[in-house]
């Protein structure tokens, strides 16, 4: 496919490089001299143009791309500039970055309604993770793996372990459950968990991971 | 819970204004008092100091928070400053934030694993939206929903629609298949997809739902 990246600043040079090893055809635009000769390597095409001035956008293959990319954050000035001169040339997939909710109504006035909001996405995510009551404590064997206890998610309740599929999904041990025991704080082990073992609602599940594993069972649990 | 967050611009705003939201109760920090002042009514405490300054941090109850997170971005040097000052003062847990490749090994080599980096994860991600094949076309029906042409994803080859629970799951509907015909660029509309219309290897399935929702059915088959 045929894609072209206004912006080559964090957000769209990852974007660009990403797609370019993906095989695709990029051609990835900024107005400063030195993004694009630091990314000149790892995308098909850079060229350095300012994406606010008509003559230069409509020098662009538009007609060809697949998709345009407005990966200008900041600068919500130019990126709202940039997308209203894209619209006129009639790109057919326009796809924005939008930092704030202003920028953000202005882009979906403008009938742009794919936009790509990185640091709200990412601190939502991060903010279910840090609230998912469900991680009751977490050691780190190593810097990349971790034992975590987990309270377990519904979902799985009533589920043994190979359903489950906690090793198949996400290369993730379940080591034991913790049973609550009434009366007392901590509950009981229930010995090295199997195959045939049956989650129930309150336990405590004792996971063994890699840390992205981990993470991507905590927020497919949510 | 308790947590700090250390710079509050997109990112860090964003975060904690989810978790204040939650219930958390959060502690922003910013050296700039604009910051400050745009998100005070939205977290719970908000504090204007520099967090490179280590009297300013040891003044904060950093014994009390069950995560601090390090949300300065481009200024990489005041966020590993920030975080050898964390460790030092040994906050329980530390959430990084990165923006370079440089500035990641950085943190890893300090003890940091739990790294956020919004700019590459979402590029990556929409990356994988725009490589997945499968789209094959997509019509705006209004400014939030769409009808995509899809060519059927591996997991729901054989599958029946009620099987796949595009419904139930996504809340999307599929309205029909189109089988591939030999030797023609068509392919013949296979009628009114019913709960039994079993989904083969080399449909492409029309389906119409939210933006969003086609979108997480998108990123779930990958
Ligand atoms: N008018 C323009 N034409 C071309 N490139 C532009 C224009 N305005 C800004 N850029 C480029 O877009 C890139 C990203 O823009 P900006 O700095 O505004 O956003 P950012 O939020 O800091 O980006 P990121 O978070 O992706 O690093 C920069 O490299 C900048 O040079
Ligand atoms: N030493 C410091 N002490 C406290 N706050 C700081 C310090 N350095 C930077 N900040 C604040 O951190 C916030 C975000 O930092 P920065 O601008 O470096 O990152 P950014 O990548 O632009 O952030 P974002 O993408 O989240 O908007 C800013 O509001 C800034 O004032």
């Amino acid at each position: 496919m045929k894609y072209i990246v206004f912006g080559l600043g964090n957000f769209g040079s990852s974007l660009s490089t990403t797609l370019t090893a993906m095989g695709h055809e990029v051609i990835g635009v900024d107005k400063k001299m030195d993004k694009v000769e630091l990314h000149k390597d790892d995308i098909t095409h850079t060229i350095c143009l300012d994406s606010t001035d008509i003559q230069a956008v409509s020098s662009l293959p538009l007609e060809d791309a697949d998709a345009v990319i407005v990966a200008i954050g900041e600068d919500e000035g130019a990126s709202i500039m940039t997308t209203a001169l894209l619209k006129q040339l009639h790109a057919k997939r326009i796809i924005g970055r939008a930092v704030s909710e202003l920028h953000t109504t202005v882009m979906q006035a403008m009938g742009v309604h794919e936009i790509s909001r990185p640091e709200q996405t990412s601190a939502i995510r991060l903010a279910k993770r840090l609230n998912f009551k469900g991680v009751v404590d977490s050691f780190e064997l190593s810097d990349k793996h971790n034992i975590i206890e987990l309270k377990c998610p519904e979902k799985y309740v009533g589920k043994t372990l190979l359903e489950s599929e906690f090793r198949k999904k996400y290369n993730i041990t379940v080591l034991t459950t913790i049973k609550p025991v009434e009366g007392k704080e901590d509950g009981k082990i229930s010995g090295v968990a199997t195959a045939e073992t049956v989650l129930e609602e309150g336990d405590t599940l004792v996971i063994f991971g890699a840390l992205d594993d981990l993470k991507d069972m905590l927020d497919d649990s949510e």
